[in-house]
């Protein structure tokens, strides 16, 4: 599974519609001057994950709508679009063959009346059925040991020996 | 279900040392449970003995220290239970220019298996990546260009297709 | 009592804001009492407007935009009621390449009324030092060597008193 | 007031006899790789001036003693040496003069027993003449605001408001 590319609509420093990618099935770095706008991009990706407000940061989800003195809009909405893949061997100039018709995009939409909405192939679903659908594609959404927020990453190793429980026990 | 714990106990603590080794050149790392041989019983605990340095808990350890620990224990985790994206915040804060360095070759390698989104303020981080994001900000919104390593200065539009 | 410290606190609060414009170019902040005029009902209360951006409680910013807060209050307490030494340990490590250059800037202009012992792992903050201690370790202890940044090479030794 | 030098003896990762300095009177910096020693170096000043062992990242004085395979000393001491300085015009070579007679040196030594014994000029002293010394000099240990150690930066600006009350209200 990639992501391939993440389109921001009105969200948080992302005014208007803002599209991140396409990226590498490989390594994809993301750079830009303090306040630019970097961890927001990761927020996007929790907000779609269905991470509560405040793992992003924000105590409602209606502070996730872009403000600014230039605009003000209704909602946000983050849309992801993934697909499986295939490892082409090194000389491959692409590197992957994407899997036939295993396209499929999850989006969130958030307004300003703290309402939520998810879609799957842009049709509405629940957030059970998102988490639900990115389970399936090998994205487990119960522990977080693939998401490193700013400023984590000295606590992994020094987590306590019993709880909390993610560190190791909890995903064997 | 305490068997099935322990024989992936053990193939993580191998694969942590293993991480940890070859990271640090020279380090060592256990896991240990804090009630030998029952894990369950009080959990896992982590001691590192850093290069040429007699063995410590792991709040004894510099800043950048403790950010190799956990990295190594990341990266054992992968290999025990595979995850098919990472998203990494400024994990290299707290690295010295080598460290920046030999992290970002080291997430290089895992990223033959995962995807990587790897966010940092370290140049020698972006010399590894395969593709940039670059973000600025004008009057108070985000731009964002997505430029692929191999041929920079061609930015990669989605809608452009070029190059996937 | 009370007047001593609104008055303490206006010059504070006026030099941080005049701190934070110089430190982000454009960024602006604000002291203020939690309860209007009145600092010592409920405390204090830090808010920001990043360059171009609307005016935010601190806990909203960027790691970088915290960290540069932070120092321009360091800075404004240091006007109002100066201390002759001062310790920073990796005050730099949330920040982008020109803003580490942008603060060692200050923290060199600070330095001329009062001493800093500054550690970094961000080079460009070395180019500001008038001296450096480098620090390596080898079979488990460390070692120390102080050099002159404009005699670079020449190292200091106290019992060889040059230069002093 | 300024920091001539400081001497380390047998003090976490310092084996031996070590001398940092002569310090600049302006800004100094301190550099080396993940490990060596250089929050080690902070430690060591926190330790001369009276700070408990907790804030010196150890539980117990008798931790500070350096420890490695090839070297077991039996306590720890830390020497800081202080001179009173009247600064000169740029164009001086040196930048500063000593004012005449006022050097001082502070020390502490920690044994492996635990036990702490403060020096004024290598005259034994309590930690309370230490305390006093320093403050007659300027250096007011009761805030913090002259030390930001290794991960505080990101929180001075973020204290909280009333308490805790270093932050403004403490030391006007
Ligand atoms: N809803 C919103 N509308 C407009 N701007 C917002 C909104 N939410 C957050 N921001 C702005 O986004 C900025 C923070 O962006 P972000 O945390 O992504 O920065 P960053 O690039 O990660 O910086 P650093 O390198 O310092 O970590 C803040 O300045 C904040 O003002
Ligand atoms: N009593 C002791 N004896 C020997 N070594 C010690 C002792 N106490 C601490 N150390 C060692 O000192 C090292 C930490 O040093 P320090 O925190 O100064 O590193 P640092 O240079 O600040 O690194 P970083 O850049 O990662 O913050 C640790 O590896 C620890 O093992
Ligand atoms: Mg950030
Ligand atoms: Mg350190």
């Amino acid at each position: 599974l990639m992501i391939r590319k993440v389109t921001l609509e009105n969200f948080k420093s992302y005014s208007g519609k803002k599209i991140l990618g396409t990226f590498s099935h490989r390594m994809n770095g993301i750079l830009g001057p303090n306040g630019s706008g970097k961890s927001n991009v990761l927020d996007a990706f929790l907000f779609v994950f269905a991470k509560k407000a405040r793992k992003i940061r924000m105590n409602r989800v209606a502070e996730l709508v872009h403000h600014s003195s230039s605009s003000q809009p209704d909602s946000a909405k983050v849309t992801v679009d993934f697909q499986e893949i295939v490892d082409m061997p090194d000389d491959d100039p692409v590197g992957y063959r994407v899997v036939e018709g295993s396209e499929f995009r999850i989006s969130r939409r958030a307004g300003k009346d703290n309402s939520s909405t998810y879609y799957i192939n842009d049709r509405q679903a629940t957030m059970a059925n998102v988490t639900h659908a990115l389970r399936q594609h090998g994205i487990d959404l119960t522990h977080n040991r693939f998401l490193i927020l700013q400023g984590e990453v000295e606590q992994i190793a020094a987590m306590k020996p019993k709880a909390p429980n993610d560190h190791d026990e909890g995903f064997l | 279900r305490r068997t099935t714990f322990e024989a992936g106990f053990d193939v993580i603590a191998k694969k942590l040392t293993e991480m940890y080794q070859m990271i640090t050149l020279g380090g060592d790392a256990r896991l240990e449970p804090v009630v030998p041989n029952d894990p369950f019983e009080k959990g896992v605990n982590l001691s590192i003995r850093p290069h040429e340095k007699p063995w410590k808990p792991i709040q004894h350890l510099s800043g950048g220290e403790k950010t190799l620990s956990s990295l190594a224990l990341v990266f054992a985790l992968h290999h025990y239970k595979p995850t098919p994206i990472y998203f990494m915040d400024e994990i290299d804060a707290a690295l010295d220019e080598s460290n920046v360095t030999r992290i970002a070759e080291y997430v290089k390698m895992q990223a033959r298996s995962a995807q990587f989104l790897v966010i940092s303020l370290r140049n020698n981080c972006f010399e590894k990546v395969d593709r940039m994001v670059g973000i600025c900000k004008r009057q108070g919104c985000s731009h964002a260009l997505t430029v692929d390593a191999r041929e920079l200065g061609a930015t990669v539009d989605d809608d452009i297709d070029m190059p996937p």
